[in-house]
């Protein structure tokens, strides 16, 4: 099963055509095996994105290295998960 | 497993297997109401079953509702298990549910991405695409909001099938899709389509795959205006609402531009709750109150069609 310890969720809001630009150009690098639950969709739009704990570092220095400001939606997936979980067993019982 | 649908718990997400066994102990519970279609096998061969609302008749007009397309926008199923519970306690003291049986008949699958959901559930609960394998790709599934006949394969869809929004190797490649294509095709009398997602809260009307307004765009836009003023009676949930691709992105090969495409005029999409939050993980008290709010404004859509023949 996968697991999304210290995986984020975190949400940008383009305000200008750079900015946007940044933050298409992270959907294109695999390797940061990003998620975006919101895609870049234009100006103004939140993008919200579920980037795993081993690409946190380097997203977050790519944003702030290109003044784009985020906000982290979800501090730790995975506490989510496991919550969801135990209230689904809970139910069961 | 719960022994009535009244035990049922609908504040908490639910298994594959519950959300079956609660579908046959409706049906039991409902012989004369309620009936369970089986229009096709997932990829992975299990069942997709369609929960068929009736008073009599024979293919007489109807509405078809789905939820779980995307597999872990889990909230959409578990409304449309208490959308299943609430047509049948209301179709006689509803009047305005009655009367929409008098006339029409509701198809409601509440779980049309199976291996998706119990992938979700088992593996990774952020799957969102079908779980079909292709040889000679590295990865697995297809974006089954991507695989419909309508613009297939152009902008606003992948072509990698390592993306989330891989639009597969041609239309209806998935049998999750084929399956509603060939059921809406053979019952040939579907008057209203509405596929449900989550997350953002919109209501959507086509085109995705492109700029150009669909003819009715000025009858769907006053049917979304109505039904969003609906469902934000409720709890005071904002909506906003549109086509697609005005109001979130290009979006190729998507489900209801298709249903559209077929004639069937009043097609839509929800997003439900919430807007960033939670997102995906929704928790599981939202459940009820957003399938309470979703449902006045199904309400609106589903009299305007009732109201509207075409």
């Amino acid at each position: 099963t996968e697991t999304f310890v210290g995986h984020q969720v975190l949400r940008i809001v383009p305000t200008t055509d750079e900015e946007l630009q940044k933050v298409e150009e992270l959907q294109n690098l695999e390797e940061l095996q990003l998620d975006f639950w919101l895609a870049p969709r234009g100006l103004g739009h939140p993008v919200d994105v579920h980037v795993p704990f081993p690409s946190l570092q380097p997203v977050k220095a790519h944003l702030e290295a290109n003044g784009i400001s985020y906000s982290i939606m979800i501090q730790d997936v995975q506490a989510l998960v496991d919550h969801e979980q135990t209230e689904m067993l809970r139910s069961r019982r | 497993l719960p022994l009535s649908t009244n035990t049922f718990d609908y504040t908490t997400y639910h298994s594959l297997d519950e959300i079956y066994a609660f579908m046959d102990l409706l049906v039991a519970e409902n012989p004369n109401l309620v009936s369970k279609l089986e229009i096709g096998q997932s990829t992975e061969n299990r069942p997709l079953y369609v929960l068929k609302f009736s008073k009599g008749g024979t293919n007489r007009p109807a509405i078809w509702i789905d939820t779980g397309i995307h597999s872990r926008e889990w909230v959409t199923q578990a409304s449309g298990v208490w959308f299943a519970k609430k047509i049948v306690q209301d179709h006689e003291n509803d009047e305005g549910l009655a009367s929409i049986l008098d006339k029409m008949d509701i198809f409601l699958e509440i779980v049309t991405n199976p291996d998706g959901f119990v992938f979700t559930q088992t593996q990774n609960r952020m799957w969102r695409k079908t779980r079909s394998k292709r040889s000679g790709s590295l990865c697995i599934g297809v974006d089954p909001n991507r695989n419909w006949d309508a613009g297939f394969g152009g902008p606003g869809a992948s072509g990698n099938p390592c993306s989330e929004t891989y639009h597969g190797p041609y239309a209806n490649s998935e049998p999750e899709v084929k399956a509603i294509v060939d059921f809406v095709k053979s019952h040939g009398n579907i008057k209203a389509f509405i596929s449900i997602h989550s997350y953002s809260q919109l209501l959507l009307y086509p085109y995705g795959y492109t700029r150009t307004p669909v003819p009715d765009q000025k009858e769907l836009h006053e049917i979304s205006e109505k039904a969003v003023a609906a469902l934000s009676s409720l709890y005071g949930t904002s909506y906003k609402y549109g086509s697609i691709i005005t109001t979130i992105y290009q979006a190729s090969g998507g489900t209801i531009d298709w249903t559209y495409n077929q004639g069937i005029k009043y097609s839509f999409t929800f997003e439900l709750r919430d807007t960033g939050r939670y997102g995906f993980l929704l928790p599981a008290k939202q459940i009820v109150p957003t399938a309470q709010e979703t449902w006045l404004a199904l309400q609106v859509i589903m009299q305007h069609a009732r109201d509207h023949p075409y």
